[in-house]
């Protein structure tokens, strides 16, 4: 495994986007899996549409009937994985863009461009993780988002953060060695994690967060996706 | 937000400090500019004032808590915990806790060859 790794330095990462008042980080966490499986199977970045998560997947999770999608209210990215892999797949961002609310469902299957074919849960072993995000792509992955609301930059590594009160989705894009910290002239290793918050959240609208210790329950609700181009 | 300026003179002070005039107004002011935040009344402004002003302190708490992070004033610095999870997050609660191994995986992933 590579020291650092980044895959948006492969073009495998879209833009930031901004899920404005709408809690449908899980769509975006989404689409960044997908946009990246894409990228790895096909050499092409295609930003996909998260409002037609928030619009028309209404996937519950199978041992939770009432852990279900429902647009900016919240939802699972593994329940997404199981209504795209439903509904035949994904529309590009531009076929279908992003509102912030939730409307009618104005799917339409010609537009697909992608297909999502399977999906799985990523253990909860640091080196699985890292293998997992080198192989397979940007992950998604679930944090606790508690120090995220007045994160400005560097590497966080919070003395206390609760791994259980996982409440935010994102995608885990790479990782580095030495995220230099101004104020503790330290070095830490760190995952580095794309937000959607819009560009001028955080560094340029990415998390950095210490890696090694589970930090915020980040290792815990971590999956992959295999698509396919859509015919 | 000129006629905001006017300082509260009657003696139903509420709860909290009178912020109005304070340099943590100012602060909410420079906010307010930085983020293209308005407030529809004066009630909005003083109970948003009030909510900054409880931000700025957790900034410096999560600083303290997290000091190889640089932690401050924020788009999200006039919303409470609450609001700012609500508006901002969205994982859904699974089994009555939230995070962890959901339950909708067909497969868990082969585990990878890690070795050194």
């Amino acid at each position: 495994l590579p020291e650092d790794f980044d895959w948006r330095e492969k073009g495998a990462v879209t833009e930031v986007k901004d899920q404005g008042k709408c809690g449908s980080c899980w769509a975006f966490s989404t689409t960044g899996a997908v946009e990246g499986a894409h990228f790895v199977s096909t050499g092409e970045l295609v930003s996909l549409s998260e409002q037609q998560l928030v619009d028309c997947d209404k996937a519950c999770d199978p041992k939770d009937k009432k852990a279900c999608d429902s647009g900016c209210g919240g939802g699972l990215m593994t329940n997404a994985y199981e209504y795209l892999m439903e509904a035949g797949g994904l529309e590009e961002e531009k076929s279908y863009p992003y509102t912030g609310k939730r409307g009618h469902c104005k799917f339409d299957p010609n537009k697909i461009a992608v297909k999502v074919v399977n999906f799985t849960n990523i253990p909860l072993d640091e080196n699985q993780i890292t293998a997992n995000l080198v192989q397979h792509g940007p992950l998604a992955v679930g944090v606790n988002a508690v120090f995220m609301q007045t994160y400005i930059g560097g590497v966080s590594c919070p003395l206390i953060c609760s791994k259980r009160k996982v409440n935010h989705g994102v995608l885990l894009v790479g990782y580095g060695s030495k995220g230099f910290s101004l104020l503790r002239l330290s070095n830490k290793p760190y995952w580095i994690i794309k937000n959607s918050w819009g560009k001028k959240w955080g560094e340029n609208g990415y998390y950095k967060l210490c890696r090694g210790h589970n930090m915020c329950g980040i290792n815990s609700m971590v999956s992959a996706v295999a698509t396919q181009v859509s015919s | 937000l000129e006629d905001l300026t006017i300082r509260q003179v009657t003696e139903d002070r509420r709860v909290l400090p009178n912020l109005l005039g304070t340099h943590t107004e100012t602060k909410f002011r420079v906010f307010m500019s930085e983020h293209g935040k308005s407030y529809a009344t004066r009630d909005e402004y003083v109970h948003r004032l009030g909510i900054f002003s409880r931000n700025v302190l957790k900034a410096a708490e999560h600083q303290m808590m997290d000091p190889t992070a640089v932690h401050g004033v924020t788009r999200f610095s006039d919303l409470t915990e609450d609001e700012f999870k609500k508006m901002y997050t969205g994982v859904a609660e699974v089994g009555g806790r939230r995070g962890g191994a959901v339950g909708a995986v067909r497969t868990e992933a082969a585990l990878l060859e890690v070795e050194g």
